[in-house]
């Protein structure tokens, strides 16, 4: 599904360019459960805004489903982002006035999705992390891990192929953190999907399979595994 | 020098209230280390926010060193929190187009400290949680944990007696986590600094003395054992 080489990401900063990537390559199958590991800084959520297309590479080149992303322009990515990919954000990303139920609801907007069907799926979507009853809430009445399921469910209400959580459980307690992962496997194991998931927290990362370990903007260990 | 009896705080939301917090007594000395937990939702939050005197509650009564704090005004809670309390918040609350320097140094702003004076504590503050060479990067330009560490620093430089970190560590890798929770052991053993920190995690909270535990609104358990 997804194939990188050389991918390197430069920001300007100062009179120096601050190298978050340099050079990863890389491939995820279709229907993998990768997690992401790393410390602060070694470029992780930089990776991940590259795999979901929503920043470019400074050099390098990555190939979604055999097509070369690289070459497309800015509404070919939106395309390919609203079609293919669920995201959670590591600062959650929530829309401020926005009640939960509209903020789930926002990727099938983008899809066309008629109204009523709309509204069906992100209140089941609600439901499945345990916020159903929260529906009217808007983000400044939730509290941190109640955000960051809102988010998950946005995540996962337009069926995407590949789910991109970025520390998907660093504000759950340990109890909602296993039903979000029991949740991704499900996800994965059931419909197929290719789950990749940024997580600091050993315990999270024993749900995937395969373990890929950043350092210093390059991939230093890749290693595959049992499942947990 | 903490002091709370029967502490409520309820939301209007829709056509009922939601009991946040429902009958919180409890009390901390000074010197105290203690961890905050309980599952997402339960209270912990809105707890440290009226802790910090940034929220009021409903009803009940909390007493902050000797001083009833619900008889203040708005100035005077503004005055005891730049005087007396460092606060890491969940969501870090980083001003957006301000250099990590002048987040850290904004504590400092609202104490009437000299420029020179100002710089050289933000920056040593920076140098504490290894970001000394990042002074100069927005928010924007820092990583999550980047900038969960630059809210650490803002917390610690005003020499605040309290220190409340409400999910300090929820985004950085266990190393950076050793590292601050080493620093705030240091802060509470060395210069008497009370600290109460909400955690997920039990790495973290083995840190503590003390464990007061939350659920639905109201503390369930509070257990004084041997620091790790
Ligand atoms: N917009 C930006 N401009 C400049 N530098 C940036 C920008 N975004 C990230 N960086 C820097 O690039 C490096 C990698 O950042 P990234 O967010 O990918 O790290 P991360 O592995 O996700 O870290 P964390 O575990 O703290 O979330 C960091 O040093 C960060 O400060
Ligand atoms: N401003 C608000 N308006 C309405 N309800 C709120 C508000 N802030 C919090 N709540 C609700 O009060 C309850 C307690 O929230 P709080 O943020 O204290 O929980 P928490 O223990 O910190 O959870 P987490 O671990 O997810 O951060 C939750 O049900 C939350 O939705
Ligand atoms: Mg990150
Ligand atoms: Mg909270």
């Amino acid at each position: 599904l997804i194939e990188t080489r050389g991918i390197a990401k430069v920001y300007a900063l100062g009179e120096t360019g601050l190298r978050a990537l340099d050079g990863v390559t890389t491939s995820f199958e279709q229907g993998e459960f990768a997690a992401i590991m790393g410390p602060s800084g070694s470029g992780k959520s930089t990776f991940m805004n590259i795999l979901g297309c929503l920043d470019k590479p400074t050099s390098g080149a990555y190939a979604l489903d055999g097509r070369d992303v690289g070459r497309l322009g800015r509404d070919g990515l939106a395309e390919i982002r609203n079609d293919k990919i669920g995201f959670v954000f590591q600062a959650f990303n929530l829309l401020p006035r926005t009640t939960a139920l509209e903020n789930v609801e926002l990727p099938l907007v983008y899809r066309g999705t008629s109204g009523r069907e709309r509204r069906r799926r992100a209140l089941a979507a609600l439901e499945a992390v345990g916020l159903g009853d929260r529906w009217a809430s808007l983000p400044s009445q939730l509290s941190g891990g109640q955000q960051q399921r809102v988010a998950i469910a946005r995540a996962m209400v337009n069926d995407a192929r590949l789910l991109l959580a970025d520390e998907p459980t660093g504000n759950l307690d340990t109890k909602s953190s296993r039903e979000i992962m029991d949740l991704f496997v499900r996800l994965n194991r059931d419909s197929g999907i290719t789950v990749l998931v940024v997580t600091h927290d050993a315990n999270v990362a024993a749900y995937a399979r395969r373990v890929v370990r950043f350092l210093d903007g390059r991939i230093v260990s890749d290693e595959t595994g049992a499942p947990a």
